[in-house]
Protein backbone atom coordinates (compact mmCIF):
# COMPACT_ATOMS: atom_id res chain seq x y z
CA UNK A 1 0.00 0.00 0.00
CA UNK A 2 1.51 3.59 -0.65
CA UNK A 3 2.35 5.22 2.35
CA UNK A 4 0.30 8.22 3.49
CA UNK A 5 1.50 11.37 2.42
CA UNK A 6 1.76 13.47 5.68
CA UNK A 7 0.54 17.23 5.79
CA UNK A 8 4.33 18.75 6.09
CA UNK A 9 2.93 22.27 5.21
CA UNK A 10 1.60 24.73 7.66
CA UNK B 1 11.71 22.47 2.90
CA UNK B 2 12.36 24.24 -0.21
CA UNK B 3 13.32 28.59 0.24
CA UNK B 4 9.81 29.54 -0.99
CA UNK B 5 8.28 27.25 1.70
CA UNK B 6 10.22 29.00 4.35
CA UNK B 7 9.87 32.51 2.84
CA UNK B 8 6.08 32.02 3.15
CA UNK B 9 6.28 30.57 6.40
CA UNK B 10 8.62 33.46 7.57
CA UNK B 11 6.36 36.13 6.04
CA UNK B 12 3.08 34.59 7.60
CA UNK B 13 5.68 35.18 10.97
CA UNK B 14 6.50 38.89 10.35
CA UNK B 15 2.96 39.74 10.00
CA UNK B 16 1.68 38.18 12.98
CA UNK B 17 4.88 40.27 14.72
CA UNK B 18 3.96 43.39 13.36
CA UNK B 19 0.10 43.05 14.28
CA UNK B 20 1.43 42.07 18.01
CA UNK B 21 3.73 45.26 17.91
CA UNK B 22 1.13 47.51 16.43
CA UNK B 23 -0.86 46.21 19.03
CA UNK B 24 1.71 46.35 22.13
CA UNK B 25 3.44 49.38 20.60
CA UNK B 26 0.72 51.90 19.93
CA UNK B 27 -2.34 50.26 22.47
CA UNK B 28 -4.58 50.32 19.61
CA UNK B 29 -6.42 47.83 17.49
CA UNK B 30 -7.93 50.45 14.86
CA UNK B 31 -7.99 49.30 11.87
CA UNK B 32 -8.03 45.52 12.60
CA UNK B 33 -10.66 42.89 11.81
CA UNK B 34 -11.87 40.93 15.39
CA UNK B 35 -13.34 38.79 13.17
CA UNK B 36 -10.64 37.99 10.62
CA UNK B 37 -8.67 37.47 13.79
CA UNK B 38 -10.79 35.15 15.55
CA UNK B 39 -11.14 32.86 12.03
CA UNK B 40 -7.78 32.50 12.22
CA UNK B 41 -8.18 30.87 15.65
CA UNK B 42 -10.24 28.68 14.37
CA UNK B 43 -8.34 27.87 11.04
CA UNK B 44 -5.30 27.18 13.10
CA UNK B 45 -7.14 24.87 15.96
CA UNK B 46 -8.55 23.15 13.24
CA UNK B 47 -5.86 22.56 11.46
CA UNK B 48 -3.37 21.56 13.63
CA UNK B 49 -4.97 18.69 15.50
CA UNK B 50 -2.57 16.64 13.84
CA UNK B 51 -0.18 17.76 16.75
CA UNK B 52 -1.62 15.27 18.71
CA UNK B 53 -0.97 12.53 16.26
CA UNK B 54 1.65 13.26 13.63
CA UNK B 55 5.00 14.34 14.29
CA UNK B 56 6.61 15.92 11.12
CA UNK B 57 9.58 18.62 12.54
CA UNK B 58 10.59 20.17 15.42
CA UNK B 59 10.43 23.25 13.05
CA UNK B 60 6.88 22.12 12.17
CA UNK B 61 5.49 21.46 15.78
CA UNK B 62 7.20 24.62 16.53
CA UNK B 63 5.52 27.26 14.09
CA UNK B 64 2.24 25.14 14.99
CA UNK B 65 2.26 26.20 18.56
CA UNK B 66 3.50 29.86 17.30
CA UNK B 67 0.67 30.40 15.28
CA UNK B 68 -2.21 29.12 18.05
CA UNK B 69 -0.45 30.79 20.70
CA UNK B 70 0.00 34.22 18.71
CA UNK B 71 -3.90 33.92 17.03
CA UNK B 72 -5.12 33.79 20.90
CA UNK B 73 -3.45 36.59 22.25
CA UNK B 74 -4.03 39.05 19.46
CA UNK B 75 -7.75 37.77 19.97
CA UNK B 76 -7.35 38.05 23.77
CA UNK B 77 -5.71 41.55 23.31
CA UNK B 78 -8.89 42.88 21.52
CA UNK B 79 -11.88 41.45 23.31
CA UNK B 80 -9.92 41.92 27.27
CA UNK B 81 -7.55 44.25 27.38
CA UNK B 82 -9.04 47.62 28.51
CA UNK B 83 -6.96 50.14 26.74
CA UNK B 84 -6.81 47.87 23.37
CA UNK B 85 -10.19 46.95 22.90
CA UNK B 86 -11.54 50.65 23.25
CA UNK B 87 -9.78 51.13 20.44
CA UNK B 88 -11.25 48.53 17.98
CA UNK B 89 -13.23 49.83 15.29
CA UNK B 90 -16.73 47.84 15.81
CA UNK B 91 -18.71 49.71 13.97
CA UNK B 92 -16.51 48.62 10.62
CA UNK B 93 -16.28 45.55 11.57
CA UNK B 94 -19.40 44.42 10.35
CA UNK B 95 -18.95 41.60 7.96
CA UNK B 96 -20.69 38.62 8.89
CA UNK B 97 -18.22 35.75 9.24
CA UNK B 98 -20.51 32.83 10.88
CA UNK B 99 -21.38 32.13 6.65
CA UNK B 100 -17.84 32.05 6.30
CA UNK B 101 -17.45 29.08 8.65
CA UNK B 102 -20.56 27.55 7.99
CA UNK B 103 -20.17 27.39 4.35
CA UNK B 104 -16.49 26.11 4.53
CA UNK B 105 -17.85 23.61 7.20
CA UNK B 106 -20.22 22.45 4.67
CA UNK B 107 -17.38 22.38 1.68
CA UNK B 108 -15.17 19.97 3.42
CA UNK B 109 -17.98 17.94 4.18
CA UNK B 110 -18.88 17.61 0.55
CA UNK B 111 -15.17 18.37 -0.62
CA UNK B 112 -12.39 15.98 1.30
CA UNK B 113 -9.50 13.31 0.60
CA UNK B 114 -10.85 11.19 3.40
CA UNK B 115 -14.10 11.23 5.72
CA UNK B 116 -12.57 11.23 8.48
CA UNK B 117 -12.87 13.32 11.72
CA UNK B 118 -9.11 15.00 11.34
CA UNK B 119 -9.39 15.07 7.06
CA UNK B 120 -12.69 16.80 7.27
CA UNK B 121 -11.67 18.92 10.17
CA UNK B 122 -8.49 19.99 7.83
CA UNK B 123 -10.03 21.07 4.64
CA UNK B 124 -12.39 22.97 6.86
CA UNK B 125 -9.84 24.81 7.92
CA UNK B 126 -8.17 25.41 4.45
CA UNK B 127 -11.21 26.27 3.03
CA UNK B 128 -11.74 28.92 6.21
CA UNK B 129 -8.59 30.40 5.49
CA UNK B 130 -8.85 31.29 1.94
CA UNK B 131 -12.03 33.49 2.86
CA UNK B 132 -10.59 34.72 6.32
CA UNK B 133 -9.08 37.78 5.38
CA UNK B 134 -12.24 39.39 4.04
CA UNK B 135 -13.78 40.88 7.19
CA UNK B 136 -10.20 42.61 7.16
CA UNK B 137 -10.32 43.82 3.69
CA UNK B 138 -13.29 45.09 3.56
CA UNK B 139 -12.88 46.97 7.14
CA UNK B 140 -9.87 48.23 5.29
CA UNK B 141 -12.15 49.41 2.24
CA UNK B 142 -14.17 50.72 4.87
CA UNK B 143 -12.26 53.04 6.98
CA UNK B 144 -10.01 54.02 3.52
CA UNK B 145 -7.27 55.14 5.42
CA UNK B 146 -4.99 52.33 6.38
CA UNK B 147 -2.24 53.25 8.90
CA UNK B 148 1.29 52.25 8.03
CA UNK B 149 1.58 48.98 10.20
CA UNK B 150 -1.72 47.29 9.39
CA UNK B 151 -0.98 48.07 5.81
CA UNK B 152 1.97 45.83 6.75
CA UNK B 153 0.68 43.61 8.37
CA UNK B 154 -2.07 42.57 4.88
CA UNK B 155 1.24 43.10 2.62
CA UNK B 156 3.35 40.52 4.89
CA UNK B 157 0.08 38.15 4.93
CA UNK B 158 -0.52 38.47 1.20
CA UNK B 159 3.64 37.43 0.45
CA UNK B 160 2.96 34.67 2.57
CA UNK B 161 0.30 33.21 0.14
CA UNK B 162 2.02 34.30 -3.07
CA UNK B 163 5.46 32.46 -2.02
CA UNK B 164 3.25 29.19 -0.99
CA UNK B 165 2.06 29.61 -4.31
CA UNK B 166 5.48 29.37 -5.58
CA UNK B 167 6.13 26.92 -3.10
CA UNK B 168 4.06 24.38 -4.61
CA UNK B 169 4.69 25.29 -8.22
CA UNK B 170 8.70 24.12 -7.17
CA UNK B 171 7.35 20.80 -5.31
CA UNK B 172 5.22 20.37 -8.46
CA UNK B 173 8.04 19.91 -10.71
CA UNK B 174 10.51 18.45 -7.98
CA UNK B 175 8.94 15.82 -6.73
CA UNK B 176 7.14 13.10 -8.33
CA UNK B 177 3.85 12.36 -6.36
CA UNK B 178 3.16 15.92 -5.73
CA UNK B 179 -0.70 16.46 -5.39
CA UNK B 180 -3.22 18.67 -3.37
CA UNK B 181 -4.94 19.94 -5.50
CA UNK B 182 -7.59 21.15 -2.29
CA UNK B 183 -4.57 23.32 -0.79
CA UNK B 184 -3.73 24.24 -4.48
CA UNK B 185 -6.85 25.44 -5.38
CA UNK B 186 -7.55 27.10 -2.07
CA UNK B 187 -4.52 28.72 -2.06
CA UNK B 188 -5.07 30.38 -4.90
CA UNK B 189 -8.60 31.70 -4.43
CA UNK B 190 -6.84 32.84 -1.27
CA UNK B 191 -4.28 35.34 -2.93
CA UNK B 192 -6.46 36.27 -5.43
CA UNK B 193 -8.39 38.03 -2.55
CA UNK B 194 -5.44 39.96 -1.98
CA UNK B 195 -4.82 41.28 -5.75
CA UNK B 196 -6.90 44.64 -5.66
CA UNK B 197 -4.46 45.40 -1.92
CA UNK B 198 -1.11 44.67 -3.79
CA UNK B 199 -2.35 46.98 -6.66
CA UNK B 200 -3.19 50.38 -4.45
CA UNK B 201 -0.60 48.84 -2.23
CA UNK B 202 2.20 49.27 -5.24
CA UNK B 203 1.10 52.20 -6.12
CA UNK B 204 1.30 53.88 -2.90
CA UNK B 205 4.59 52.73 -2.63
CA UNK B 206 5.88 53.59 -5.70
CA UNK B 207 4.65 57.57 -5.32
CA UNK B 208 6.12 57.38 -1.96
CA UNK B 209 2.39 58.30 -0.72
CA UNK B 210 0.17 56.63 1.91
CA UNK B 211 -2.38 53.86 1.40
CA UNK B 212 -5.46 54.74 0.55
CA UNK B 213 -8.13 52.33 -0.67
CA UNK B 214 -10.78 53.77 -3.58
CA UNK B 215 -14.16 53.87 -1.86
Amino acid sequence: TEEEEKKDEL
Amino acid sequence: MNIFRFAGDMTHLISIVVLLLKIYATKSCSGISLKTQELYVIVFLARYLDLFTDFISVYNTVMKLVFIGSSLAIVWCMRMHRAVKRTYDKELDTFRHYFLVLGSFVLALLLHEKFTFQEIFWAFSIYLEAVAILPQLVMLQRSGNVDNLTGQYVFFLGAYRAFYILNWIYRFFTEPHFSRWIACLSGLVQTAFYADFFYYYFISWKNNAKLQLPA
